[in-house]
């Protein structure tokens, strides 16, 4: 056996244009967490319990695209996903379609282990949540002013997306999409848009 | 999105995986993160968790992949890694961190970068983003 080790991630697809003051606050809060999950280890905490507790962590600091700090849907909202899996019996849980639950991760584990179930969505895993006496917010709790800007400037980037796609079918001038050109990041794209939307995945 | 793997003194390996999911999505849209298999994975041999693209994700099952590497070629950590980002994506743009029952520490992406950090019992720790 070769000891205890752990992993964390806050997210891919980084703008490589993040300022260094962002690039040094997700450093921070990464030391943080793998503190956090290390000492657990340390203390003869079970990998499932401790990438429970940090993920949690991760869900409660706003920097990252999870938890509070999620990104918005079209409407403007959060919809929050989480699963975890114990190596050990390959058990696991999973939550989609969050809105009030403070930590899916979680409930993703109460899935787990007090449901007969692996997956369960939207207002089933609401119900659950509120079952099992989970700590819930109001939708808001997880709505940080960036995102709020960022979702503005994806609905921007997304009429480009559209207007490209229209350009291409329909054959039409490139100049209907004129004030699309405002925004540009030397091209690299996700899920077809600018990575430069990104905050900060 | 944020994950954590881990394995723990007795050789147990887990995985967490917890997001928002695509900003400006569909409500309703699934990414890969609470797909077991595709964005989280944990079995005797690894833990995975994944990020980035999540359609990508979705269609290279690639968390599950890299187990499968270990446990039927027989590649090591970084190695299923590296295979299943370089042969699985296809156009797909993600990263991933994963532990090995063994204490290995393993990461990899094909974005231009991915928040990330690992320690382990023998007092290395790292945390890098490009």
């Amino acid at each position: 056996m070769g000891g205890w080790a752990i992993a964390v991630h806050g997210g891919a697809g980084v703008d490589p244009k993040l300022p260094e003051e962002r690039q040094e606050e997700a450093r921070r809060v990464l030391r943080r967490c793998l503190g956090v999950g290390a000492a657990g280890l340390r203390a003869g905490l079970s990998a499932v319990d401790v990438v429970e507790m940090v993920v949690r962590e991760l869900e409660t600091d706003p920097v990252f695209n999870s938890g509070r700090g999620s990104v918005l849907t079209q409407e403007g909202t959060v919809e929050m996903e989480a699963s975890i899996m114990d190596g050990r019996g390959r058990r696991c849980g999973a939550v989609s379609g969050l809105t009030t639950v403070k930590n899916p991760v979680s409930l993703a584990r109460l899935v787990m282990d007090r449901s007969p179930h692996s997956y369960l969505a939207f207002h089933g895993a609401e119900d659950f949540a509120r079952e099992q006496r989970v700590e819930v917010v109001d939708n808001s709790y997880f709505i940080t002013d960036e995102n709020v800007r960022m979702l503005k400037l994806a609905k921007e980037a997304n009429s480009i997306v559209v207007c490209e796609v229209d350009a291409i079918r329909l054959q039409s001038p490139a100049d209907t999409c004129s004030a699309s050109s405002t925004i540009t990041d030397g091209g690299l794209h996700m899920n077809g848009l600018p990575i430069s939307i990104y905050a900060p995945e | 999105t944020v994950g954590c793997v881990a394995v723990d003194n007795g050789g147990w390996c887990a995985a967490a995986t917890s997001t928002g999911g695509l900003m400006n999505k569909m409500s309703g849209r699934i990414g890969d993160s609470p797909l077991i298999g595709s964005g989280t994975y944990a079995c005797g041999a690894c833990a995975v968790s994944c990020t980035g693209e999540g359609e990508a994700i979705i269609r290279s099952t690639l968390a599950r992949d890299v187990a499968a590497l270990m446990e039927y070629k027989g590649l090591g950590l970084q190695e299923a890694v590296d295979y299943a980002l370089k042969e699985r994506l296809d156009e797909g743009k993600a990263g991933l961190i994963a532990v090995s029952r063994n204490g290995e520490v393993a990461y990899g992406f094909n974005t231009v970068g991915m928040f990330r950090g690992c320690a382990t019992e023998d007092g290395f720790m790292d945390v890098a983003i490009w």
